[in-house]
């Protein structure tokens, strides 16, 4: 919260938009305007009006340099937008700064994602410690049809204005951390030597061999590439990673997203039947790859380009110890590593069991 | 004369560390004398503050991290309190 804990004192507040950035459609900008008054109306008693003309409780406009508000705009990147605080006159406006790129995709800055933090400051939020929250200080691109509110903006609001009037309560996602001992994956691969932890529209990047591990985006590396990867592998070969969700996969060559648009996992020979992967590794001795789903695994030959004859197989009588729902599996060394919930197995496929039984993030030196 | 190389860097990051720490944490600074030391502690002070916001190595110094998080695009929030 701001210092004082500023807050209108009535519920029902009304918005103007002064001005167009000539970088954007108009009706895109009041679509992304509408957009980022929803998200905080969604979660509380608020309530936004737009009127067109004479003095709102929030004006919204796009200024360039010294703006006569004692704080300047700096030109292009740097500082992106402010707000002010709840109050008469200025109080609540909020201004973009329009030597910025503006845009309503992941090109130069989003107009939604950058009027949706500065609302919550024109509402009486302060900068959030979490880095997964909406009102953390710096920018970071969320593909905007999937963005939700983050819990702890959710609590921020609530503790002002109170709850929602929705007979449900809205909840938001939380940002995991890395030492959770109830942390879970939803897809782990590796990349040139590193190790990717996927979660949510999170990863860990962790090399076996430096003791920090990085939390990043996975939208900051890879702005095309959606949330909730359930499924990814490394074909070091051809210097390749396969990304999974539904029955859709992206490839990345080295760091770079080859297609914007994904393949369907139909080309890879799976049965129709078949609507998502739970975990996949590639086995470089042999070239294989191993797709699990349920309590079944398929086989992929990569030279071949073409799945192996006579599966599935009950993943059971290959892989003794490991039950269904694998939520990720990677192979290094002679070993291959299971995740399943918070566990996670080691298994030596050479005599084919389970020879060790470790915590999920046993590589985050926790 | 040739210029030490790194000497325009440094000058930069003092003056980004500086805006950065004046817009964010009310870092004051006498302009007159902001190079002395009796402006270093406020500074320092103000950087670890910067620092344990974003779980970074609380150092007080601007380290190679904590420019990489000062120059990454954000927002800035006025306090009306000053204008009325």
């Amino acid at each position: 919260l701001l210092d004082g804990n500023p807050k209108w004192e009535r519920k029902d507040l009304t918005y103007r938009i002064v001005n167009y950035t000539p970088d954007m459609n108009p009706a895109d900008v009041d679509k992304a305007i509408q957009k980022a008054f929803k998200v905080w109306s969604d979660v509380s008693p608020l309530t936004f009006k737009r009127i067109y003309d004479g003095n709102a409780d929030i004006m919204m406009s796009f200024e360039t340099g010294d703006h006569r508000d004692n704080s300047p705009f700096d030109g292009p990147d740097g500082f992106l937008a402010h707000a002010f605080q709840p109050g008469n006159g200025i109080g609540g406006d909020v201004h973009f700064d329009e030597a910025e790129y503006w845009t309503r995709g992941s090109n130069g800055y989003n107009l939604f994602l950058v009027a949706a933090h500065e609302l919550g400051h024109a509402l009486g939020l302060s900068h959030s410690t979490d880095p997964g929250a909406l009102m953390y200080p710096t920018y970071s691109y969320t593909e905007p049809n999937e963005f939700r509110l983050p819990q702890d903006d959710i609590n921020g609001i609530q503790t002002v204005y109170g709850h929602s009037d929705n007979p449900v309560q809205p909840t938001g996602p939380t940002t995991p951390v890395t030492c959770d001992p109830k942390l879970t994956f939803d897809a782990v691969a590796t990349m040139r030597g590193e190790l990717l932890f996927f979660k949510g529209r999170y990863f860990w990047r962790k090399h076996p061999q430096m003791t920090e591990v990085e939390l990043n985006f996975i939208s900051l590396f890879w702005p095309n590439l959606p949330s909730g990867i359930q499924a990814a592998y490394e074909n070091v070969e051809r210097d390749q990673v396969f990304l999974f969700k539904e029955n859709k996969y992206w490839v990345l060559s080295g760091y770079d997203l080859v297609y914007n648009h994904p393949k369907s996992i139909y080309d890879l020979g799976f049965p129709k039947n078949v609507k998502r992967i739970n975990a996949a590794f590639n086995d470089e001795n042999s070239g294989k790859t191993y797709f699990f789903v349920g309590g079944k695994y398929w086989r992929y030959d990569e030279k071949r380009q073409a799945m192996d004859q006579g599966y599935p197989k009950n993943i059971m009588n290959e892989f003794r110890g490991i039950s269904k729902n694998i939520d990720a599996a990677f192979q290094n060394g002679r070993y291959i590593y299971f995740f399943i919930g918070t566990r996670q197995f080691q298994f030596d496929p050479n005599v084919k069991r389970v020879v060790r039984v470790m915590k999920s993030n046993s590589w985050f030196n926790c | 004369l040739p210029v030490a190389p790194g000497t325009e860097d440094e000058d930069k990051n003092i003056q980004l560390v500086e805006n950065y720490l004046q817009h964010f944490y009310k870092l004051e600074t006498d302009k007159q004398s902001r190079f002395k030391s009796k402006n270093i502690e406020p500074l320092t002070e103000k950087l670890k503050e910067m620092q344990a916001f974003f779980g970074l190595k609380v150092t007080g110094k601007p380290d190679v991290d904590t420019l990489e998080v000062m120059k990454k695009p954000r927002c800035g929030v006025p306090d009306i309190g000053q204008y009325v």
